[in-house]
């Protein structure tokens, strides 16, 4: 996961697990856009981080910045955001 | 709504509670449940008829972690439950995580608040990124006695169902729209830096370095507030922002409510009389805080902290065609800014005249 440079956002191991389950369980199905994104970008957690901030109306950076963080440690819903149970 | 707008091809569902969490009695999650569906059903054509037994078109349940369907639940906090959309076997089906605690009021998680979001998706709402909708993904909590389905959530349900024949509250709260041109704002105040603009249960966090302005909700960053506000202010030199509804203001300190708070106006000098503010600003320069109510104003002394003599004055004497009353106001760089209506008034103090005239959503950058 792209994290921002700045050295004062400490992003812990436990807050990228934390964004990864958060990014695999509810952008489900973006994988098959990040397929063309993954041959762009190579990368399709950033295209699902991407799909959240945009989502929830956030700097669309790609990168897990601090208000990012802050959103997906929110007590929410589990049904996908992006994309369906199958 | 979902792809291939998944939905009931019949109106009169079932459902079944098919066990209970330990947080609460059987009759209070009863009426939780009913309450949820009641929501849905009283905007629709749609019925919901209890099972005890058997098969239901809505299977209702609480469980832990991995819960019998390929979707495991993580534990305290986080994912708070699900819903399947519309559809045989496991479609419509709703589950909740007894990881987290289910209560009936504002401690822990509102058991009627996190159904009816999640019969919503078992009618085959999917999420919105409206913040103000009951369908948006994070959970916030809303008093269940005042709860009104905001106006998002009846267009997205009609959709699919058409409107029912009996809605009690027809008038469904909206969104409000930053570009609306006749927007008119409740508050506005400086927050270490960045600007909140109040309006109804809302408001826009304005930081100089975003891009744009950001929607939350009031209860989402402080539940104890009320839902809707009338004035609020920034004392910087305290770093405290004060916040008025009605007779009572709370003093804020970033997140946090100081204790003693809320206390009544009366505290601060201003007569049994006065029912309400409609707006404040305050005055780095003079020390002073401007109180505007009705078409008077009060000046306020935050050193003494007693309003002055000679007041309340009348807005129009002393700060000519800006108009008898004022929404809200705030200052920057020597200027006030009045809002009254759709229209803002730029101020300036040192001339003591009108500056510009603005559209009230200017200040969103419309």
């Amino acid at each position: 996961l792209p994290v921002p440079h700045e050295e004062d956002l400490h992003v812990t191991d436990k807050d990228l697990r934390l964004a990864e389950s958060y990014l695999r369980t509810l952008y489900v199905g973006s994988d098959q856009h990040a397929g063309i994104m993954t041959k762009r970008r190579g990368n399709p957690l950033a295209a699902k981080l991407r799909e959240m901030q945009a989502f929830f109306d956030l700097e669309v950076t790609g990168k897990l910045d601090e208000e990012t963080l802050e959103l997906m440690k929110q007590p929410r819903c589990g049904v996908p955001d992006v994309g369906e149970y199958n | 709504v979902f792809p291939r707008n998944l939905k009931w091809s019949h109106y009169n569902l079932t459902y079944r509670i098919e066990n209970y969490t330990p947080d609460m009695t059987h009759a209070e999650v009863d009426r939780a449940i009913k309450k949820a569906f009641r929501v849905w059903s009283e905007v629709t054509p749609l019925n919901f008829t209890r099972l005890r037994s058997g098969t239901a078109d809505i299977m209702i349940s609480f469980g832990t972690r991995e819960h019998g369907d390929f979707y495991p639940f993580d534990g305290p906090e986080g994912l708070l439950a699900h819903a399947f959309p519309p559809g045989k076997r496991i479609g419509g089906d709703t589950h909740f995580d007894d990881d987290e605690t289910f209560t009936s009021g504002s401690n822990g998680y509102n058991l009627f608040i996190v159904a009816a979001h999640e019969f919503g998706h078992a009618l085959g709402l999917d999420h919105s990124r409206d913040p103000g909708s009951l369908m948006y993904p994070v959970y916030s909590y809303l008093e269940p006695s005042k709860f009104l389905l905001p106006d998002d959530d009846v267009q997205g349900i009609q959709s699919l169902y058409g409107p029912g024949y009996r809605d009690p509250n027809p008038k469904h709260p909206r969104t409000p729209e930053k570009c609306d041109p006749e927007l008119s704002i409740d508050a506005v105040t400086e927050l270490r830096g960045e600007k909140l603009i109040f309006k109804d249960r809302f408001f826009w966090r304005q930081h100089p370095q975003m891009t744009d302005v950001e929607l939350v909700l009031i209860k989402n960053f402080w539940p104890e507030l009320p839902n809707k506000i009338d004035a609020a202010y920034e004392y910087p030199e305290k770093d405290l922002i004060f916040i008025f509804r009605g007779r009572k203001f709370w003093a804020l300190n970033g997140y946090t409510i100081l204790p003693d708070y809320p206390k009544r106006i009366q505290e601060l000098g201003f007569p049994k009389s006065l029912k309400t503010i409609d707006a404040a600003v305050s005055n780095r320069v003079t020390g002073k805080t401007l109180f505007f109510t009705g078409d008077k104003y009060w000046s306020f002394d935050e050193e003494k902290q007693m309003v002055d003599k000679g007041y309340p004055r009348l807005i129009m004497d002393d700060f000519p065609g800006i108009g008898e009353k004022v929404d809200a106001a705030y200052q920057r760089n020597g200027y006030i800014y009045f809002f009254n209506g759709s229209l803002q008034f730029e101020y300036s103090a040192w001339s003591n005249k009108i500056m510009r005239v603005l559209r009230a959503n200017s200040i969103l950058w419309c």
